[in-house]
């Protein structure tokens, strides 16, 4: 199987895949690359509320209210551009206003979060566990980051593992990876962009897997295995 | 927000021990490629959407016989190419999400499932307005009656022969059989169904080497 996660800068997600599934599979066999949740998945999905009451990748959100900052109104295509302009991962955009300060709080902040993932492995296992949805329904309402999800359904110990039983390592069952993206933007209501941060998304139960993507600095990283 | 862009490549009993530098060269000069100019593609001011971003990699994935899908795809027990791809958008589409199955004679199935994708929105909520794919498929439709078969309308997973006529309805290249064969694939191939009739395991996995599980 190959795959593809992309994000543009408007936070929009897009996962494709395509293989030829298993190595002698019965003709007619149908895997997971093609089934709705199992082998691909793309969300998004919006959460309203107090951040600071929210998990751990947000803490930072609540920092960031609180930093003083000269206010300026600027329109906020121009205030997204500004703030990619800054170092990564965490952006601190001195431009963008402080919010009112009855936002202050963060009552009126809605959080926007979205995670596309592609799976690659043993598709009867992925079909099994409904991999892809699985991790964005772990994000959404266990509230945990992205990554700690894919982790959970691929990473070592995972439901993909849990799911082969004792045939795990012996028959392939169980067996695969996944890659994917996840980002986070928080809005006030105005709209305005006070917070972005997206995140690449990989980990797999077995022995390797080819993946590529570019990092946070801009450059191009290739990995087979976990320690490579 | 920060664009950014992950491919993969296939995942499995990839021991380092039983790849040599060249294969490990190979692999990695492929995904890198593909991975920049994917990247270089995304500033291209008619690539902007993920969604060609994401289906572009794909496709350079599936013309390079490294990777299982495509031009290297594996072969079934009875020696056959049958070819899956999927696309899912976060955000812009009624439809949301695509699967092809079933696919022998489509050289690039992620661009069909693409195609579905974009053709889907005309059906669902009426949207015109879709680019090449579907203005293709309509002057298609008109001159060709075979392929006035009724578009992909609201389904999601399509499989086989329909599939594959409605790639040609949008004007997508179809191959020959042979085109999607390799020679490392058949060998694997041989050797599962061999060393599954001398019981020394099944034809799909191996604890030796690397055997594709797409």
């Amino acid at each position: 199987t190959c795959g593809a996660v992309a994000l543009d800068r408007n936070g929009v997600l897009c996962v494709a895949t395509s293989t030829g599934g298993i190595t002698n599979k019965l003709t007619g066999r149908i895997g997971d690359t093609p089934v709705v949740g199992a082998g691909f998945w793309a969300e998004e999905w919006s959460e309203k509320g107090d951040p600071s009451a929210s998990r751990a990748p947000w803490g930072r959100l609540t920092e960031y209210l609180e930093m003083p900052g000269p206010i300026v109104e600027l329109t906020s295509t121009l205030r997204n551009f500004l703030a990619d302009c800054l170092p990564t991962p965490f952006m601190y955009n001195p431009l963008a206003p402080r919010p009112h300060p009855s936002h202050a709080r963060g009552i009126d902040i809605e959080v926007i979060r979205s995670t596309a993932v592609s799976g690659t492995g043993n598709g009867d296992s992925f079909l099994r566990v409904a991999a892809a949805r699985s991790v964005a329904s772990i994000a959404r309402w266990a509230g945990v980051s992205a990554s700690d999800a894919v982790n959970r359904i691929a990473g070592r110990g995972g439901e993909l593992e849990k799911s082969a039983g004792s045939r795990w390592g012996k028959t392939g069952e169980g067996e695969g990876g996944m890659i994917g993206i996840e980002c986070v933007i928080a809005m006030n209501k105005l709209g305005t962009v006070l917070y972005s941060r997206s995140e690449i998304l990989q980990d797999h139960n077995c022995a390797g897997m080819f993946r590529a993507w570019i990092r946070d600095d801009g450059l191009a990283e290739m990995k087979i295995w976990h320690e490579d | 927000v920060k664009p950014r862009i992950i491919i993969h490549g296939g995942a499995g009993n990839i021991r380092r021990e039983s790849m040599t530098a060249d294969q490990y060269q190979q692999y990695r000069h492929s995904l890198l490629s593909i991975l920049i100019a994917s990247q270089i593609t995304s500033t291209d001011v008619y690539m902007r959407t993920p969604k060609e971003i994401a289906t572009y990699a794909v496709v350079k994935l599936e013309n390079d016989p490294l990777f299982n899908s495509g031009h290297g795809a594996v072969f079934t027990r009875d020696g056959i190419n049958e070819l899956e791809a999927s696309v899912m958008v976060s955000r812009g589409f009624a439809k949301r999400a695509v699967g092809v199955t079933g696919l022998r004679t489509i050289k690039n199935p992620i661009l069909l499932a693409k195609a579905m994708l974009e053709h889907g929105d005309r059906d669902l909520v009426g949207n015109t307005d879709l680019g090449w794919a579907a203005k293709v498929a309509l002057e298609n439709e008109a001159d060709d009656p075979e392929l006035d078969v009724p578009s992909a309308q609201g389904h999601t997973l399509i499989h086989g022969k329909t599939a594959e006529t409605l790639a040609k309805k949008y004007g997508l290249e179809t191959v020959d059989p042979s085109y999607l064969f390799t020679q490392k694939r058949w060998d694997e191939h041989v050797r599962g169904l061999e060393k599954e009739k001398q019981n020394r395991g099944n034809a799909t996995w191996s604890i030796d080497e690397y055997i594709p599980q797409g």
